[in-house]
């Protein structure tokens, strides 16, 4: 309706533009922070670096394809969006935990919204290896993860690596995420464990765009949708 | 569905994009830069109800239902959206993880007159 005159629909007179404007970005910020489960907008205190993400976005990507081309990985059937399911694709990268001359421990942490009703379909640690010298080193990559009954934590799995050349190195994480999620707790510690004289194992800088991460794909049961015809 | 233009009265598509970097969110939302927020507006008097953004099958009968049935007692036709598509998100989440996902059903496409 024009300026000042009542609306033909709904009797009201027209708000002025302004105050109209103000209404939608309010509307438009609650739509897209309710759909997103997040009480607030997210407060950033270290936004990843530009080649950080760019090396994981890659990752994410090639995964994706394997997936795609390896039917045997276990990926949920294609679920159409609005069906009452959300799915999501995350990147987790490492936070430095404590390390020893023989081991390493990063933390990685799951959002809170994700937790509870959410199903892992797929996630994948990556590992990238700086200069590891002659020779072949093992590594032994035990997950980790909180102790319910306790202020301790527990093994939730042990896998030994050859680390041979400089390169990436990916970790299949999915049951110990999803055994994390089921128990309602939001963090992975993944320790990395040297034999011999190795010194720790060389993992590149947190700046470097090798930083560890694990890449995830997870599908959350949004409160179920009536469509109305 | 047609798009509004100038005082038009009929139900249409009115356009309205938020910008992030204007609304202070462009640091928390990676990609895209804002959100296409459509929506619907507009008239929907009973001749046109049931009108294209629907199958025009459905104004038929639509129009057939009113005639058989006293068009005073025909409820209202209301401009609703007809078409929509989902809002893909690259952002950080509170422990500054990078989540991707596509929001459903958040971008209005076209309108018509239920």
């Amino acid at each position: 309706a024009l300026k000042g005159a009542p609306c033909p629909a709904c009797g009201l007179t027209a708000l002025a533009p302004a105050a109209q404007r103000d209404i939608l970005i309010a509307l438009a910020k609650q739509s897209i922070l309710s759909k997103l489960r997040l009480p607030d907008r997210p407060n950033i205190t270290q936004p990843t670096s530009r080649g950080a993400l760019l090396t994981a976005l890659r990752g994410m990507r090639a995964q994706r394809v394997d997936t795609a081309v390896s039917p045997g990985m276990p990926r949920g059937g294609s679920v159409r969006p609005g069906m009452g399911v959300q799915e999501y694709e995350m990147l987790s990268f490492a936070e430095s935990g404590s390390s020893t001359s023989r081991s390493t421990r990063l933390h990685f942490r799951f959002t809170q919204e994700l937790s509870g009703s959410t199903e892992i379909l797929q996630a994948t640690l990556y590992l990238f290896w700086a200069d590891p010298g002659p020779g072949t080193h093992p590594v032994t990559v035990r997950l980790l993860q909180p102790d319910p009954t306790g202020p301790n934590v527990t093994v939730a799995s042990e896998t030994r690596l050859e680390v041979q050349r400089a390169g990436w190195t990916t970790l299949d994480v999915g049951q110990a995420v999803q055994s994390l999620f089921s128990q309602g707790s939001q963090r992975l510690t993944v320790e990395l464990a040297v034999a011999e004289d190795w010194r720790s194992p060389r993992l590149a800088g947190h700046s470097d765009s090798h930083w560890p991460f694990v890449a995830a794909q997870a599908r959350a049961r949004t409160p179920h949708r009536v469509r109305r015809r | 569905g047609i798009d509004c233009s100038g005082d038009s009265r009929m139900c249409c598509r009115k356009e309205f994009f938020v910008d992030f970097k204007e609304i202070g969110w462009e640091d928390w939302i990676i990609q895209p830069e804002g959100y296409q927020m459509n929506y619907c507006v507009g008239l929907c008097p009973l001749h046109v109800a049931g009108i294209p953004g629907l199958a025009a099958s459905f104004h038929t009968a639509v129009l057939n239902l009113i005639k058989a049935n006293n068009a005073d007692a025909a409820a209202d036709s209301c401009c609703v959206p007809t078409q929509r598509r989902p809002l893909s998100l690259l952002y950080y989440d509170r422990d500054s993880n990078i989540v991707k996902t596509d929001i459903p059903d958040m971008i209005v496409d076209a309108c018509g007159c239920t």
